[in-house]
């Protein structure tokens, strides 16, 4: 699954997703990434967030609606990733799952659990090129 | 301080970033631009885990979700189970675009899809047949049906109901979600 997050310099927030979802699955089944506020979620006063991993566990806690609401409570990118992962963590310790956050100003943060690292990409006049940020789980 | 414009993506999908990036450096819309970096990432068939030709499921298909939201207005295009079709998130903004709706599932997607232009054609490779082939091999392991017989853990469909004597246990099982299978 790729899921991305793009803000302009007028600081519209765009977000999306894409992805062909988990191997060998029931037919018929859909996963959270066509699931708004769970594969990712936009708002432009706010920020934007997008989540990868266990869908069919992550969709059930809306992460990222529920990210870009602790950042428009407040929080860091970071702590509100880690905001949003804490439920599902709390409820299905074994679950696999990633997810990142970006605020209007376009300071960004993740959160991962299950994986060894967790790897995302990010392209910001901070850098000179495209630059891989890993985070560990 | 700010640090605009932005591109950020979930895994090292770097070509989907910089083909965002390079949308947004040459004037193109914060949408066009995510468009164009998720269209990468289905193009290049991203980890095997974004686009056509991997992940197939129980019949060996593969299906496609995918979803575009405006932080704006809040108008969100999605498409769910799509078929037969590969630019998911092309499909998810035509729904945005061209209906009032916000989430379009299975076959019906795909038929919206070809009304809006989109070509359809298979989305098997050589690859997810492969797949398929050594998944039912492995005796259709892993398996995501529970409660069901003969025994999904190590049985091939098809499955009847098997309701539990007692209480129904609802437990997720860890199904190896990693990299390389993941939503």
């Amino acid at each position: 699954t790729i899921g991305m997050v793009v803000i302009d310099t007028s600081m519209r927030v765009w977000a999306g997703t894409s992805t062909n979802g988990m191997n060998h699955k029931v037919p018929g089944r859909v996963g959270d990434s066509p699931v708004m506020g769970a594969g990712s979620y936009a708002d432009s006063s706010v920020g934007g967030a997008a989540a990868t991993g266990d869908g069919d566990i992550m969709m059930r806690f809306l992460p990222s609606f529920r990210a870009v609401i602790e950042m428009e409570y407040g929080a860091s990118p970071t702590e509100a990733a880690q905001k949003a992962m804490a439920p599902i963590i709390k409820h299905y310790p074994q679950f696999s799952g990633a997810l990142v956050a970006v605020n209007r100003t376009g300071h960004y943060g993740a959160y991962c659990h299950g994986f060894s690292k967790f790897g995302y990409s990010v392209a910001s006049p901070a850098f000179e090129k495209v630059t891989v940020v890993y985070v560990d789980c | 301080e700010t640090f605009l414009p932005l591109v950020v993506n979930t895994w090292p999908f770097t070509n989907a970033t910089q083909a965002a990036w390079a949308a947004l450096q040459s004037g193109a819309s914060a949408e066009d631009s995510l468009v164009i970096g998720c269209s990468t990432c289905e193009t290049e068939q991203c980890d095997g885990s974004v686009g056509y030709g991997s992940n197939p499921d129980e019949r060996g298909e593969t299906t496609l979700d995918a979803m575009i939201m405006d932080g704006d207005t809040f108008a969100v295009g999605a498409v769910g189970d799509l078929r037969r079709v590969k630019n998911a998130i092309g499909v998810a903004r035509a729904v945005m675009r061209y209906s009032d709706h916000t989430l379009l599932v299975g076959e019906s997607a795909g038929r919206f899809a070809v009304e809006m232009g989109f070509k359809e054609e298979s989305l098997a490779t050589n690859h997810s047949r492969e797949m398929y082939k050594q998944w039912r091999k492995n005796n259709c392991q892993p398996n995501y049906r529970q409660h069901v017989t003969p025994d999904p853990r190590h049985n091939c469909g098809p499955y009847t109901p098997v309701p539990p004597k007692s209480l129904w246990h609802y437990q997720r099982k860890h199904h190896d979600v990693d990299r390389w299978n993941h939503d």
